[in-house]
């Protein structure tokens, strides 16, 4: 599978 | 500040959220989750210990090296609901390391 890309997820706790 | 090495903080569950934002996680740039800001009035900011661009290397005692970011958030996500604890240990480090 391609490179995932999840630099600009952010989550909030 | 910043010469040291990982740093252990415990974050009381002082208040009803964590109050932290965090990026990145395995497989990309940031491969470990980093703290992207602190929420006034959470429990992190009544802390006072962590600060915005600080690493997570661990929580309680869980390495989150390796993880993706769902994964990384899900473990943050548990430690702080849990009634297991009244805190949250974080082993945070300064810099983006290679670890």
């Amino acid at each position: 599978s391609p490179p995932k890309e999840y630099e600009d997820e952010v989550t909030f706790f | 500040s910043g010469q040291s090495g990982p740093t252990l903080v415990r974050v009381s569950k002082s208040a009803n959220t964590l109050g932290i934002a965090v990026e990145g996680g395995a497989n990309t740039r940031q491969p470990l989750p980093r703290i992207a800001s602190i929420q006034k009035g959470g429990s992190a900011h009544l802390c006072g210990q962590l600060r915005v661009g600080q690493v997570i290397l661990e929580v309680n005692g869980m390495s989150l090296k390796g993880m993706e970011h769902r994964d990384a958030a899900r473990v943050i996500a548990e430690a702080f609901k849990t009634k297991e604890k009244d805190y949250i240990d974080f082993l945070i480090a300064d810099f983006n390391v290679a670890l």
